[in-house]
């Protein structure tokens, strides 16, 4: 474990908080896409299925369980907590799953290491969780006011998986035989996503004004 | 070269 990693881990961890905070303490979830909580549910899911059969290490199977159990809570709140899911902003919220879903399928059973269930789904999982962020980012771009929770949980995905960028390159540096291309590549598609809503992120918090993108 | 990969990366 390198300090990027554990980075990149921490920032992960730190966003699935901002976004439960904003759930539990405002009791709203506006500008948050229930889409794309539900592909990173699925992205968990699907990379997470060695959970009970092979064990890294204490830490690794405690993320794993905080993850899934987050990232399932989070659906939940959107879809039938009384209160939480008035705020969800079901018309605005359009991205279908299934044009996200059905091509990093495609693209999972054509390009990965190994054909075996197992490995195919945990392909699955990266390609989805590349593209995984879309829906957010449309909802972002049409709602006017992004509040400053949303602006922080947002920055702080986008950021775990820049520093994953700066954990692979160590780990290329330092490891004999570290290579793994799909997470590689995908994760470089994911980070780039990210690109235009880290520009209009930085601009706002340089001029100390609104984070609004624009239309 | 086919590398048995650890799957330590969350």
């Amino acid at each position: 474990m390198n300090i990027f990693r554990l980075t990149a881990d921490m920032t992960h961890l730190m966003s699935v908080i901002v976004l439960l905070l904003k759930i539990h303490t405002i009791k709203s979830c506006a500008g948050i896409s229930l889409k794309t909580q539900e592909l990173y549910a699925i992205v968990f899911t699907c990379r997470y299925l060695d959970i009970f059969t092979d064990f890294i290490s204490f830490y690794n199977t405690i993320m794993k369980v905080i993850f899934l159990w987050t990232s399932f809570s989070i659906v939940w709140y959107m879809r039938y907590h009384k209160i939480v899911r008035r705020s969800y902003d079901k018309d605005q919220d359009t991205f279908r799953h299934v044009f996200l879903m059905l091509p990093c399928l495609v693209l999972a059973l054509l390009i990965n290491e190994r054909f075996t269930f197992k490995e195919v789904m945990w392909t699955f999982s990266f390609y989805l969780e590349a593209v995984a962020i879309l829906p957010q980012l449309v909802l972002l771009q049409r709602t006017r006011n992004i509040d400053n929770l949303t602006g922080q949980y947002i920055f702080l995905l986008g950021a775990y998986r820049a520093l994953y960028i700066l954990n692979w390159i160590y780990r290329y540096v330092t490891e004999p035989n570290y290579v793994h291309w799909i997470p590689w590549m995908s994760g470089l598609v994911q980070t780039l996503l990210y690109g235009d809503f880290f520009y209009y992120y930085f601009l706002s918090w340089k001029n100390n004004v609104k984070l609004q993108l624009p239309a | 070269v086919k590398h048995d990969f650890v799957k330590d990366e969350l």
